[in-house]
Formats: C-alpha cells, sequence, structure tokens
C-alpha cells in the first residue's frame, strides 16, 4: 500500500507499475491511471493523471521520468512527486491550488524496456531496446528521437552509438506514444518536464541552435525561480539556461520538440550527481535529491499561474 | 553477485580536455577502446576545458589510462571499481529483503 511503499529506494519496473495500479485504486479522487500504448518489448506505457478531478477544463503539465535506462533517480522522483503532492494536498496551500487548477501528467518510466533491461542485464544501459535490422546494436536514443531537427549536430545515425537516433523520427513506440498523447492534448498542455540525471541542471531550448527562444524573459525566470527554490533545500547550485549553450548543441530532443509544438515552457531537468556517483546515485539520496527537485519543479507550475 | 559480476575492476575516469589536439586523441581512443561515455554522452559534444566522464572496463582501463599519460592528458580515477558501487547501491535494497 501506498504508505508501505518505500519511496527511498530505487524499485524494478514491476515494482512501479504496481505501485501505479495502487495509487490509482486508493486514491479515486486524485488519480487516474490510463496506458497511451506499448513499448517495443509490448509493455504498456503507463501515465499517471494526477490533480484534484473536476468536471471543468483544467490547465495541464506533463512530467515524464526514464527516457534514459541508467538515470534511476528519474522513476525515483516522479514516484516521489506523486506521493509528496498527495500527503501535502490538506497541509501545504501551494499543492492545493496546484492541484486544484492542474492535471499532472507523470509518466515514469518512459523507457519502460530500457529501464527493465539495467535491472536485469546491463546496469548502463541508455537506449531503448527497438531491434535494428542488420545491426547487432539494439536500441535507439529516446532523446534523438523526435520531430525536430531530427538526427542532426549531437546525434548520431550509426545504430551503435549511444546517441543514435533511430531509422526515423518517432520509430521508437515510447516516443510515439508520448508525441501522440501531446498533440492530442496540445491545447491543455502548458509545461512539458522531462526528467535526466547527471549534471545538475535546469535547459530549456533551445538545444539545437544557438538561438534565444521568443518568451525568452518569462522562460528564463520561471527557471531562475525553480533553480532558487531548489539551492533553498539543501543548498545544491544548479546551472540554467538554454541547453544548447548550458550543455551542448543536440537535436530531436523532447524538451524542443514540445516547445516547437506549441508547449510554452518546456524545461529538461539533470538532476544529481556532477560525478562522484554519476548514475550510481545512492539511495540516501534519493530523499535530498527529490526534496529540492520537488521545489524547484513546483515552482515552475506556479509560474504557469503568473501573467507572463 | 548482481549483474554476475561483470563490472569487477570496471573504473569511471574523469579525462578534462585542454588542448584542441587532447579532444582529438581522446575520440581517436574511442575508436580504439569500447568505453561507455557517461558524460557529454556523444564524441561530438567534447570540448576543451569540459570534463569527460566515461565507463572504462577492467580490462581496458589500464592501456587506456596509459595513453592518456603518453599524450600528457589530465584524468582522475572517479569510480575505482564499479561493481563495488553498484553492491554499494543496492545494499539497502537486499537489506530490505532480508526484513
Amino acid at each position: 500500500s501506498d504508505s508501505s511503499y518505500d519511496y527511498e529506494v530505487y524499485h524494478s519496473l514491476e515494482e512501479i507499475q504496481s505501485w501505479m495500479h495502487e495509487m490509482n485504486k486508493t486514491h479515486p479522487s486524485f488519480i487516474r491511471l490510463f496506458s497511451i500504448g506499448q513499448s517495443f518489448e509490448r509493455r504498456p506505457l503507463y501515465v499517471l493523471q494526477l490533480g484534484k478531478k473536476s468536471q471543468h477544463y483544467k490547465k495541464a503539465v506533463w512530467i515524464d521520468c526514464g527516457v534514459h535506462a541508467r538515470e534511476w533517480i528519474g522513476p525515483a522522483f516522479c514516484q516521489w512527486f506523486v506521493k509528496e503532492a498527495l500527503h501535502s494536498y490538506n497541509t501545504d496551500p501551494v499543492t492545493r491550488r496546484l492541484l486544484n487548477q492542474f492535471y499532472f501528467y507523470i509518466m515514469p518510466v518512459l523507457n519502460v524496456d530500457g529501464y527493465h533491461f539495467s535491472w536485469t542485464t546491463d546496469r548502463f544501459w541508455r537506449k531503448t531496446r527497438s531491434k535494428i535490422s542488420r545491426y547487432q546494436c539494439r536500441g535507439v536514443d529516446a532523446n534523438r528521437n523526435w520531430k525536430v531537427k531530427w538526427c542532426e549536430e549531437g546525434a548520431s545515425s550509426h545504430p551503435c552509438s549511444e546517441t543514435y537516433c533511430g531509422p526515423f523520427p518517432e520509430s521508437e513506440p515510447e516516443v510515439k506514444a508520448v508525441a501522440n498523447f501531446l498533440r492530442k492534448h496540445k491545447k491543455r498542455v502548458k509545461a512539458y518536464i522531462s526528467i535526466h540525471a547527471y549534471a545538475q541542471m535546469l535547459l530549456y531550448p533551445y538545444s539545437y541552435k544557438y538561438a534565444t527562444i521568443p518568451n525568452f524573459d518569462c522562460v528564463e525566470s520561471a527557471a531562475h525561480n525553480a533553480v532558487l527554490a531548489l539551492y533553498s533545500a539543501y543548498g545544491v547550485r544548479y546551472q540554467y539556461g538554454p541547453a544548447s549553450t548550458t550543455l551542448y548543441l543536440s537535436s530531436g530532443s523532447s524538451m524542443d520538440w514540445a516547445y516547437r509544438n506549441g508547449i510554452p515552457y518546456a524545461f529538461a531537468f539533470e538532476l544529481r550527481d556532477t560525478g562522484y556517483f554519476g548514475f550510481l546515485l545512492p539511495e540516501f539520496l534519493i530523499n535530498p535529491t527529490c526534496t529540492e527537485t520537488m521545489r524547484a519543479v513546483k515552482t515552475l507550475a506556479l509560474n504557469l499561474l503568473k501573467k507572463c | 553477485y548482481l549483474y554476475n559480476n561483470r563490472y569487477a575492476g570496471n573504473q569511471v575516469i574523469r579525462v578534462t580536455p585542454n588542448k584542441l589536439n587532447d579532444t582529438e586523441t581522446l575520440k581517436n581512443l574511442f575508436d580504439k577502446f569500447q568505453v561507455d561515455l557517461w558524460h557529454p554522452n556523444s564524441p561530438s559534444s567534447i570540448r576543451e576545458g569540459a570534463a569527460v566522464d566515461l565507463h572504462v572496463p577492467r580490462n581496458a582501463s589500464k592501456i587506456f589510462r596509459s595513453h592518456l599519460h603518453q599524450a600528457k592528458i589530465h584524468y582522475k580515477v572517479l569510480i575505482a571499481n564499479l561493481q563495488k558501487e553498484i553492491e554499494k547501491q543496492a545494499g539497502y535494497r537486499s537489506s530490505r529483503k532480508r526484513r
């Protein structure tokens, strides 16, 4: 049950999926579980709709975790977000306001096949698990497979590369399912957030060019406020800014696709750390990492309620 | 052992290319050795002055480091034995099972 589920350890895909079913069952007025499709290996792609259920039109925020299989802190954060939001609805006015005014679409594991493979076979697997004809290597980088400047600089067209863009945009069923969902709910989704690891950064478009986005002032101030909120928890400093200059040039990423498809606020978090444990962030760091990131995400969501 | 102990002796090394030809040397080494780039995640994103973290298999790490020495490229070992870190990351989990 929710109360005995341990949010401070890493969970296998099966445990995460049964947790989602449990949360759906035990919080009917806040949670709706649904699937947006199937992965390459025919696993369901589950999403939780989190928010006070209402008959009225509600804006939405999308949060996906686990795009890259080895970045385990991502799925841990998505679960943490759901738990904290539900537990603080009655005690925290900010949470109450957010859950009353928004639906949050939470996808704890986007790359379900890769995540499962990282638990059973290769801890440092990154990509999906699709088969590539004529090549022994498997998998596409699910963050290079989106139809925006697809497969240009910062991506590779070689199937054995870790940043392989795939045979064509949205070739990965996991990516296509999310893109279809966001296209379908385009009018309602006002913010897209993708959770990654290992750089301690908050990034916004563009990744694929060194230009400035049209609503730069609003996005920059939202990001600034978010990293301030994150810092307030444990004093951990995050860099923030356009991905192309703050991290590196990369094409075909989900954040750029979301922004180009009309979602005005698109971010990618790179959570802890910056090179001590790397992808092997220990479980005792789940709590502080998720606590600080929760503050940042709530600040970003609150920003949507302001006029800018 | 988790993952059949396949990461025993594997290391994560941080290399900081300071000159243009450091980055070229590094990219050539990638062709020669089967390394797993942790950060950045594409060789094309490597630039001078920015740290490169890479996971090197046990049987390659010694000779890989000697190449770095010869090329006078500064490096630091971030994780000396990946298998131990993996066991530690799962440490709490196994105790949970016991409980």
